[in-house]
């Protein structure tokens, strides 16, 4: 499970100070699905890159199954991350120079994958967001909606435990962004726990708790009804 | 005035052909204000870049202002670009290593903005999406959101004469997506002629008129009621 406590991130240039995150609190249990909304700005990607071990805190502490993230080093932090995390990032985040199939396989190198069998659990991914017919193409030869699709089948190809997903229909058509959100409910039956950004009261919906964030801080926690 | 006509684009990868706008005619009188919606890979940003001279179409034909775009080599293509048009990008496009306000200004350059005034506009663009707190941030110093208002700064800082944006509000909250289409009617009062991309209908409906898009053809034009 995730438990943050007192967390803050602070981000310093020059002489400037930007307080991304102000002394959050929150506790995720496992195989829960949350939702984090907010407006532009109020450090809701910071703390997904805190969760996913991509970066550090200035201070406080985030457990992640009772270890505690903060006393691991690099090294440790990176094993973590690529055992336990799949991460669909707000900017894609794709290698530019290879094709679609080879960026979903890179999750299955850190697992001692052999080839074979990386490359069909790749296109299996990627068959689920509907992209078969791309598996070839390089990111520049791809839409926008299928870099993004591209992000989401890299981030569950390796079945992790926890999917912590940055705004993943942000470039999506409403009936790609339903078909994701399917997937991730799929994922979610099978007992991931799922930690989704939104921008969109529609896939919020499809959650169990919202985490309203506004200047760096939780402004208040919503329990979702009707679900 | 925008007219195209007849317009294909044909992407060959290897042995294998994309047909990513086939047949595409239409046209946009100057000062309307019209959106392309459509699924994912249907041909949008294609059909975007080739308004924007951005990339030439395999076949057909485009008239910018009764300028046969097809028929100019680079240099002029580069030209009619800088001066008459500003583009948002769906994935933004910014200079990595450059501050916000030094992508601003970028297009006020091939303009001979002298150094004091392109400063000074830039910051003013900023400031209406407002971004003025962020304006010596570096793109990775910058939120998803952030990122893509600096991209609208940057296609309107110049005054072009139309504004070709490809999903301006992608990465933005609600509040931010308002304050941007305020923006762009705003301009469009002002005589501009603008094409907006959106997968979201609240958006589109602040316009004249959508184009529909399916597979690389326009499926069909909806006159926009009720605005
Ligand atoms: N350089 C390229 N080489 C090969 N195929 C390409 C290339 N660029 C785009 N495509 C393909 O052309 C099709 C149309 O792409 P386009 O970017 O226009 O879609 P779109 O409507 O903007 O989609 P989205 O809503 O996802 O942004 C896609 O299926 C894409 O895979
Ligand atoms: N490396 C950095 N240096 C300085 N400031 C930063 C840095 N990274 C982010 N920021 C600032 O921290 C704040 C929070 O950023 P964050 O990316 O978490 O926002 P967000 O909630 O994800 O926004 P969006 O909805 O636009 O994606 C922003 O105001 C941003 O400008
Ligand atoms: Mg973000
Ligand atoms: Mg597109």
């Amino acid at each position: 499970m995730i438990r943050v406590t007192n967390l803050s991130k602070i981000y310093q240039t020059g002489s400037i100070e930007v307080r991304a995150l102000l002394n959050i609190s929150l506790e995720v249990v496992t195989g829960e699905f949350v939702a984090i909304m907010g407006p532009s700005g109020s450090g809701k990607s910071t703390l997904m890159n805190v969760l996913g071990c991509l970066d550090r805190p200035t201070s406080g502490c985030y457990q992640l199954d009772n270890l505690a993230v903060s006393t691991l080093d690099d090294k440790e932090l990176a094993t973590i991350r690529n055992r336990k995390i799949g991460f669909v990032f707000q900017t894609f985040n794709l290698l530019g120079r290879t094709s679609a199939v080879a960026n979903v396989e890179v999750p299955l190198m850190y697992g001692g994958v052999n080839r074979k069998a990386r490359r069909q659990r790749a296109l299996e991914a990627l068959a689920k967001v509907g992209l078969s017919p791309r598996a070839f193409h390089k990111p520049n030869e791809l839409s926008g909606g299928e870099r993004q699709r591209v992000a989401i089948a890299r981030a569950i190809v390796s079945n992790p435990a926890i999917i912590l997903a940055d705004e993943p229909t942000g470039a999506l058509d409403t009936k790609s962004g339903t078909e994701v959100m399917a997937i991730l409910e799929g994922l979610h039956q099978q007992g991931l726990t799922i930690i989704v950004v939104t921008h969109d009261r529609e896939i919020a919906n499809h959650t169990q708790r919202i985490y309203h964030f506004r200047d760096g801080e939780i402004q208040y926690i919503e329990e979702v009804k009707n679900r």
